[in-house]
């Protein structure tokens, strides 16, 4: 159950740092201080959270998506954090491209501990294969779901995008629900 | 399992990417930018990661502690990672005062899984108690531990430093190894 315990690490260790206050006054702050253009609207203000059961992640999205590209980063959300003083934690915001070519915008990242699933499977001192990862990929996804399901502070903030799973978007310039501004 | 899938986590998430030549660049820059004073010998570059078998983690260090204070930030590790632009990895230096209050400095942390660890043994929905929780972070200690012996990327360039465990130091100021400049 190595899903399991990556799913209370990211939410324990990250979303619930971030979620609740942290990530709206972070695009308040970029909203005064740089540019009100983009994410007017509350309802866009989630973080998107990509979660590819292949474990298959590259470190920049538009690698993923020729429709999607970087825009800006959010100002740094600074916490003291076991020994680490003013521990950074930045979110990016990227241009996503509709079939029309309009830009919509959003604030989007891959679930992080899927990467370390897909370097387990790469080193044979860990003991796990490409089988096990699956299964542990989608145990990490349904405990994540659970557990922000039943978190209070964390709700509406957040949208869970599954990736790689029967019926899913092939393509994250296929992301529904987004704004264009 | 918790604690297996979190050191390799801790590893190939967090260790692997910044002590091979992060860490060292990092102190190199302090330096040549703001005070050559402190960390002058290079055997003292080392990451120390404090290990709390009981995983009472506080985010400061000077709560555990009270010869110990936060000297300063080393400048910003920045890497692309899993569609976050430039994420931030940072790591602080601390004086260590010694019986006859001489200051000593090292880059110290404790070991940010176990604090995950902690709160999976506080939530109901995580199923898991506080006996469980001695059990993987004993766990994660000899994963991570055995894993590291077998880096050769990483040699040399950490100490783990296991506390609450039988004949460990009971503060952290009775480090052993530490340099006065
Ligand atoms: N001390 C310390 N400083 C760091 O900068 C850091 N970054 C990661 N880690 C620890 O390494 C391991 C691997 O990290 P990963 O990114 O896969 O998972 C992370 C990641 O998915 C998410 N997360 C945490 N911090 C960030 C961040 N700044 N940006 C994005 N995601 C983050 O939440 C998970 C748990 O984080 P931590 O519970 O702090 O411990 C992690 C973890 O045990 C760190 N530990």
């Amino acid at each position: 159950n190595v899903g399991h315990g990556l799913a209370w690490s990211f939410y324990t260790g990250y979303l619930r740092l971030i979620l609740p206050t942290g990530l709206e006054a972070s695009i308040e702050e970029y909203h005064a201080s740089r540019s009100a253009a983009v994410l007017q609207h509350r309802d866009t203000w989630k973080l998107h959270i990509l979660i590819p059961l292949s474990c298959c992640i590259p470190d920049k999205l538009e690698e993923a998506d020729d429709n999607i590209s970087f825009l800006d980063n959010l100002p740094d959300i600074t916490i003291d954090r076991a020994g680490i003083r003013k521990r950074v934690f930045k979110h990016s915001i990227y241009t996503v491209y509709d079939q029309a070519k309009r830009p919509h915008y959003c604030v989007v990242e891959y679930a992080t501990p899927l990467v370390t699933l897909y370097q387990m499977s790469q080193e044979a001192m860990a003991g796990f294969d490409a089988e096990e990862r699956l299964q542990q990929s989608t145990l990490f996804f349904r405990t994540l779901r659970d557990i922000l399901e039943s978190s209070r502070e964390c709700r509406g903030r957040y949208r869970l995008i599954l990736l790689d799973g029967p019926g899913t978007p092939f393509a994250l310039s296929q992301l529904q629900g987004l704004r264009r501004v």
